[in-house]
């Protein structure tokens, strides 16, 4: 059986509500490491993936693999019912046909208790290469997320070109064109803010804005993003979590002619 | 003009 205990509600909210508009039906893969999502958009283009560690709960225990294919639209509709700062608990049985999560409220003695029925996912699971990456970028996500924003006003692809002289995002559409560079900086005071650039070799890509846009809904859930870039394969957009957990996206590049 | 590619031609089905 599984029971997986959650401080904070608000950590699982936030990841469903960052990929929920990009896969619909998932499993949750439950074994004694933890609780791990891995699922494509429908078009194949983007592939999402989610490791919650076994240390995120407390306490945590899975005594056999148990998938739990669940709507994340019903998962929203039952987190909507859990505060942010609730106690929540997932449990479920060996080849379970509900999930049940409790959520229970810190301070006043409440206690709410939802079962979601399971629905059989029989998902393709994508082998993903380990994969030395020729360009590294951590940055703040929120300044990762306007980036995206802004240059989606004027484009529905953005080149991202890595140099030794830093890291230029590039566009250019009917109304006209438009790039952001970055360099490596350090803010002593303010580390989060940091953006560091590690290069092998120079590398440039070409990415659709609408599913970096997509992916930046998770910005919310770490202060820096981390892009990992090497010519002629996905771009890894990585939002680390606590306890080694972390919510990575992987988006196939666009194909020059 | 650039058409996007798909994962499938990066990771293999397990």
């Amino acid at each position: 059986m599984l029971e997986a205990r959650l401080e904070q509600a608000n950590l699982l909210k936030k990841v469903v509500d960052a990929i929920k508009d990009l896969v619909q039906d998932c499993n949750f893969d439950c074994n004694d490491s933890g609780i791990a999502l891995q699922a494509m958009d429908n078009s194949h283009v983007a592939l999402v993936s989610m490791m919650l560690k076994s240390e995120s709960f407390s306490p945590f225990r899975c005594d056999r693999n148990i998938a739990l294919g669940i709507n994340l639209t019903s998962l929203t509709k039952v987190l909507r019912c859990a505060a942010n700062e609730d106690i929540l608990t997932l449990k479920a049985e060996d080849a379970p046909d509900v999930v049940n999560l409790v959520f229970e409220s810190a301070e006043s003695d409440r206690l709410s208790e939802y079962d979601i029925k399971l629905m059989d996912i029989d998902q393709e699971h994508l082998g993903i290469p380990e994969t030395e990456y020729a360009a590294t970028i951590s940055m703040p996500s929120a300044e990762f997320q306007k980036i995206c924003r802004d240059l989606m006003a004027l484009s529905e692809s953005v080149s991202i070109e890595c140099t030794k002289e830093g890291v230029k995002f590039a566009c250019s559409g009917d109304i006209g064109s438009g790039s952001v560079t970055l360099r490596s900086h350090t803010n002593v005071e303010k580390p989060q803010l940091n953006v560091e650039i590690d290069l092998s070799e120079p590398v440039a890509l070409t990415f659709s804005l609408k599913y970096l846009v997509n992916f930046c809904k998770a910005s919310g859930l770490s202060e820096q993003v981390r892009l990992c870039l090497s010519n002629e394969v996905p771009l890894l957009v990585e939002y680390a979590l606590s306890n080694n957990s972390y919510l990575r996206f992987y988006l196939a590049p666009k194909i020059g002619d | 003009s650039t058409n996007q590619g798909n994962l499938h031609t990066f990771f293999s089905k397990q």
